[in-house]
């Protein structure tokens, strides 16, 4: 029997390196650093700077997946054995396209916006759901509970609501997790973008409040704390790495292409392309 | 019948040839695919070699095809080849890329490491 952990990126070095232990005081087994140590510079242990600038550079919360699943397969359990996975056997996240209207103030509804166009139709979607990182303040700004409330952008009926406790909420940051499945149910079938709305409101009154004094105002985040839409899926055939493969180089052909068309660089016909 | 040495000892040479499991080490950056792929950035996949020749051993789990055309091949070399040795068993890995919108997928691969081979 061997232990696994999440080892978050973030951790001070000094104690990662030190010593990379279990939560539970276990010294953690030398094939976790393999992977740490295996993994694309990308992957959370770089030095600031040395990531080239469109490198895309993956959430934390993905890396936290990753470390944790891959560390569980060479101990020869299954991702689904997680039941954090929800049975999936690809996890994708998107990135929060959304940003406050800065001339509304005070901030009462905010609008989360996802391109979700290069998720697979063919896959079956096990699960989906809306990460939110609230900052913490500091100060608790009014007493008693606020209620969390995200609707799709197009319908009032809500998808998921979570309730914050004041003071807990004003000390603490943390990521709020909203379920969003439904919203995959009603607004994906005929569009390549979710969009999402959040509201709160304080106590048993139906009245907003301004999302900045919860800390979830957008203005001046880092990418690592924007919020991530992740959907859950299992594929039903199984996965040919080379479509993978070819599928990438005909984006990554076809964006090359795309500014050379436009500046017209190619003179007379269009040279066919060496295979 | 295979033949019995004086000893009785098994011929440590001959074994090396005999089908079985390899070190084989995937670079994704050599293949040119760490433009997508986040990690790993390898990856040890194994890979089969050797030869099935009479008579197959039962850790190679061979179908009785296999049995039938090794015996053919021992008997006449000229006319049926020998069987093949072949991963009989894999696991799957995690790859951690970004798709072709640049968001960011976990995704278990099925068949990536082998863990056994035989002859088939």
């Amino acid at each position: 029997f061997q232990s696994a952990a999440i080892i978050s990126p973030s951790a001070p070095r000094r104690n990662r390196e030190a010593n990379t232990s279990h939560p539970h005081g276990q010294r953690s087994p030398r094939l976790f650093r393999d992977i740490i140590a295996s993994s694309h510079p990308a992957a959370g242990h770089h030095k600031d700077g040395e990531v080239p600038k469109d490198a895309v550079v993956p959430h934390e919360y993905m890396l936290s997946i990753y470390r944790t699943y891959s560390a569980a397969e060479k101990l020869g359990l299954n991702a689904s054995f997680f039941s954090s996975s929800k049975s999936a056997n690809t996890i994708t996240s998107f990135v929060d396209k959304g940003t406050d209207n800065l001339l509304h103030s005070p901030l009462r509804r905010q609008k989360y916006l996802f391109d979700v166009s290069t998720l697979s139709e063919k896959e079956e979607l096990v699960g989906a759901e809306l990460r939110i990182f609230r900052k913490a303040l500091g100060a608790p700004q009014a007493a008693g509970p606020f209620h969390l409330q995200l609707y799709p952008c197009r319908s009032d009926k809500p998808l998921d609501s979570r309730s914050l406790d004041a003071a807990d909420s004003a000390e603490t940051g943390g990521w709020e997790v909203l379920d969003v499945w439904d919203a995959f149910q009603t607004q994906r079938q005929h569009r390549s973008q979710l969009c999402f709305q959040l509201r709160a409101v304080h106590g048993k009154s139906d009245a907003e409040v301004d999302l900045r004094r919860l800390g979830l105002d957008r203005s001046g985040r880092g990418q690592q704390e924007k919020a991530i839409l992740v959907a859950y899926t299992r594929s039903r055939k199984r996965e040919n790495l080379f479509n993978e493969m070819k599928e990438k180089i005909k984006s990554r052909r076809s964006a090359e292409e795309k500014p050379a068309r436009a500046e017209g660089l190619g003179e007379g016909p269009p040279r066919r392309r060496r295979r | 019948t295979a033949p019995n040495n004086r000893h009785g000892k098994r011929h440590g040479k001959k074994s090396k040839y005999r089908c079985s499991k390899k070190a084989l080490h995937v670079n994704f950056k050599e293949l040119g695919w760490d433009d997508w792929i986040i990690a790993p950035l390898g990856y040890e996949a194994y890979h089969c070699e050797g030869v099935c020749d009479f008579p197959l051993r039962s850790h190679l789990e061979p179908t009785n095809h296999a049995i039938i055309q090794t015996l053919m091949n021992s008997m006449d070399p000229n006319s049926t080849p020998p069987s093949c040795c072949v991963p009989t068993k894999l696991s799957p890995i995690s790859i951690l890329f970004t798709d072709s919108g640049n968001n960011v997928v976990y995704k278990q691969y099925e068949e990536m490491v082998v863990e056994q081979c035989g002859c088939r």
